[in-house]
């Protein structure tokens, strides 16, 4: 464990408490798409498929808990809580997210480090995650205001694997760990994805305005 | 071995 992943792993943890307290105390869930949060079970079943079978270390299994725990809560919240499911607005979050399963599935079949399952479902977990938010930046070009929390959200879920690149950096030249490409090119096209959001984000921080996307 | 380790990351 290093500074970046503890930084990383701290962040990612926060973006999903600040949600589920957005949810939980405003009883509401305006402004967050349904089918990004869906992707992240997909996300998190799929890569801790090994967590009854493989023991890394107390907080590892404990941080895999929470973030099924938490992100299956907030998939609940959206599509069963009887005050929540209210403020849930279909008619924006439309964009399919079969075709992002799909095409990462296959490329998870294609290109992995070993054809077990476990690999390809962990290859396909890293995919999926790089795409994952994208249904989530069209509902917010699609909202004419975002809300301060989920703009917080959005930016620390993108921040969290911006550390994790610095922690693969630190991994390869301090514990010479080999070259994984697929992490890291799946990392860097996932906070690449966010580069625009991060712009829009920090230029309304800086004039202290509304956070806006350009449709 | 290096194939388990690749899993030790959230």
């Amino acid at each position: 464990m290093n500074a970046f992943r503890l930084a990383g792993d701290m962040t990612h943890l926060l973006s999903i408490i600040l949600l589920l307290h957005k949810i939980r105390a405003m009883k509401s869930c305006a402004g967050i798409s349904l089918r990004t949060q869906e992707l992240y079970v997909i996300v998190f079943v799929t890569r801790y498929v090994d967590l009854s079978m493989k023991y890394y270390s107390f907080y590892n299994s404990i941080m895999k808990i929470v973030f099924l725990g938490t992100s299956i809560s907030i998939v609940w919240y959206m599509r069963y809580h009887k005050v929540v499911k209210q403020t849930y607005n279909k008619d924006v979050d439309t964009f399919r997210h079969i075709f992002l399963i799909l095409p990462c599935f296959v490329l998870a079949l294609l290109i992995n480090r070993a054809f077990t399952v476990i690999e390809v479902l962990w290859t396909f977990s890293l995919y999926l995650e790089a795409v994952a938010i994208l249904p989530q930046l069209v509902l917010l070009q699609r909202s004419r205001n975002i809300d301060n929390l989920t703009g917080n959200y959005v930016f620390l879920l993108g921040a969290y694997r911006a550390f994790y690149l610095l922690n693969w950096i630190y991994r390869f030249f301090i514990e010479n760990h080999q070259v994984r490409w697929i992490p890291w090119l799946s990392g860097l096209l996932q906070t690449a994805i966010y580069a625009d959001f991060f712009y829009y984000y920090i230029k309304s921080w800086k004039n202290r305005e509304k956070l806006k996307l350009p449709a | 071995d290096t194939e388990t380790e690749a899993h030790d990351e959230l």
